[in-house]
């Protein structure tokens, strides 16, 4: 078990450099295996720095930074073992339009092998979906099913 | 393996019948605040086999089933089905179709069933863990999910590269 | 120390009750002191409901309502003691466009009292700004203030 | 009392001086992820006079102090400046204007300044108390603090009714 978390950890970790300067357009990141007494449970620790600054540790990044190294992160463990489908339920609520531009270019990349199901209050990524799924409460209370155009959204 | 159609009833808000069909690329599910939109991110959670109602938001798992509004009483039964195409035998089953469904009624009992035939919930699971689908892995994030990911405990991350593995 | 604990709490709690119908357009709110050994300790439970639905504790709300909940009891509380000044960073990030502009609506019935300082990347709360000021990081790692104009700003 | 002017130089990401002057009415503060807007909010509750590095995102009070970039050095200090207007003589000094400084150096001391004069940390608290403005009240909030003010423990909001008191 230690040696197939070993392995996984090295290629998710060669994968995870890569994205980390993909998404941020530079700057670099890491991840290290903390030993805890036990190897079966040892952590991860993440070490991130956007262009130009210093690496730390990834609770000094900013709020929009840290959301977009999670999503390397995630995207980092897809390209090890992908999965069929994935949701992410409003991860893009913290980032800039610049940054909702290249998480929605990596969805893209990711779509031959993954379908995607985004919730949003973001024009930007509604825009950039292939369908939009409408939701409402006409009742108070019982959400229903709604068709959606995207000039209408109310965001 | 792909993602095919959603419906459920019962669950949380959904009151009435819903369905949702998935195409190919992404699907964007927008809606007002409170209308539903994270229910439905949960009811796949639910549906895949999570046993934590921690998980979906609540205290008891009684409390998925839909509790009443202003005008319409409680139910007695959430229920919800995740068709998924099977075609490139990705699942362990000789199904081009395969259909997941569970219940839940208000004195407790739980049903799960296979293409329509009543199983053990460790057969959903065991259907599913090949492809790594659990109810808690990566593939379902919501926002208190990333502050996990990106916890000051480094143990915090771990079960992500076990899923992986 | 517990009557003025008292007088408060029962002054917030009017305010908080009129100001949920406010920013929910309907509904109902209430909080509730709970007595802890020490009355000096005693918490403060907070039950929401939103137009329609049955008056619940507030970790059944989504995380939009939850966010306006929070924004009602914290006005509720200004009404009580007024500050000079209030500072907000990005608790606007989860609301959708029609709580976006209740939200703006409530912070601007508070303007004689109070100056307000909003940190925020929506574009609808940029537009009911008196004025808005920019930071980049030109040269990578050092902050410094730029010129705005709404028309050209990358939320 | 109003706001008139932040000042600050050497405060982690302001490596150069750096000036907001605050008008009536709601001031918008805007700018790309990671540019530094949070780090004003956090100068603020700073020069207040918070003595908890929990609130300011660090371990320890020392990383406040610019740390350096790709191509600068790190600094030896840090310094806030917060100005006030006084005319309606809120805060409890016969001056038109208040500002109070805080600055903290790299081998940890640190000094607190009213209108240019040294005082201790003391004499900024009881300036601000009466106004209710200690530096962890509910007129500096960001989405952590939400979370704290909806937490399912009653007693984490208590703090909020007694700086109401
Ligand atoms: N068992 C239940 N019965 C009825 N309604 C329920 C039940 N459980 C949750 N709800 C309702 O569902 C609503 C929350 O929905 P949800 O969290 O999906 O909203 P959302 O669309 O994600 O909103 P946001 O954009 O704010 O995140 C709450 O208002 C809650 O009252
Ligand atoms: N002592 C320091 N010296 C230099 N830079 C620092 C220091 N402390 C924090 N920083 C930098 O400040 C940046 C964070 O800034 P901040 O959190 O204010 O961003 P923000 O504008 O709020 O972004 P977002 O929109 O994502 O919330 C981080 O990238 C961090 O590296
Ligand atoms: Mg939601
Ligand atoms: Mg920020």
């Amino acid at each position: 078990a230690t040696l197939r978390f070993e392995r996984t950890f090295e290629d998710v970790r060669g994968n995870f450099r890569e994205l980390f300067m993909r998404l941020f357009g530079g700057g670099q990141a890491d991840i290290v295996a903390v030993d805890a007494e036990d190897p079966l449970e040892s952590g991860v620790r993440i070490l991130a720095s956007p262009r130009g600054k210093t690496l730390k540790n990834v609770s000094a990044l900013s709020d929009g930074e840290r959301a977009l190294t999670a999503v390397a992160l995630l995207f980092a463990l897809y390209l090890v073992k992908p999965s069929p489908f994935c949701l992410l339920d409003e991860l893009d609520a913290p980032l800039d339009d610049s940054n909702i531009d290249r998480f929605v270019d990596l969805l893209r990349s990711f779509m031959e092998k993954t379908q995607f199901i985004v919730i949003t209050h973001n024009k930007r990524t509604m825009e950039a979906a292939d369908i939009l799924y409408g939701i409402t409460m006409q009742e108070s209370g019982v959400s229903t099913a709604t068709t959606v155009r995207l000039e209408e959204v109310e965001a | 393996m792909r993602l095919k159609r959603l419906q459920m009833i019962g669950f949380k808000s959904f009151a009435d019948a819903f369905e949702l069909n998935f195409q190919e690329g992404i699907t964007a599910i927008v809606g007002p605040n409170g209308c539903g939109k994270s229910n439905v991110a949960e009811a796949v959670r639910w549906v895949l086999g999570t046993q934590s109602p921690n998980e979906l938001r609540v205290d008891r798992m009684e409390e998925v089933i839909f509790a009443g509004s202003e005008e319409r009483k409680s139910l007695g039964m959430a229920e919800v089905t995740l068709e998924l195409d099977n075609r490139d035998r990705t699942l362990p089953v000789d199904f081009d179709e395969v259909s997941i469904t569970r219940r839940l009624f208000r004195a407790g009992e739980s049903e799960y069933l296979i293409n329509g035939n009543k199983c053990r919930l460790m057969d959903v699971t065991d259907l599913l863990v090949d492809e790594g689908l659990g109810s808690n892995g990566y593939w379902i994030l919501e926002r208190a999910m990333v502050e996990t990911i990106l916890s000051n405990r480094p143990e915090d991350r771990r079960f992500l590269f076990d899923q992986a593995a």
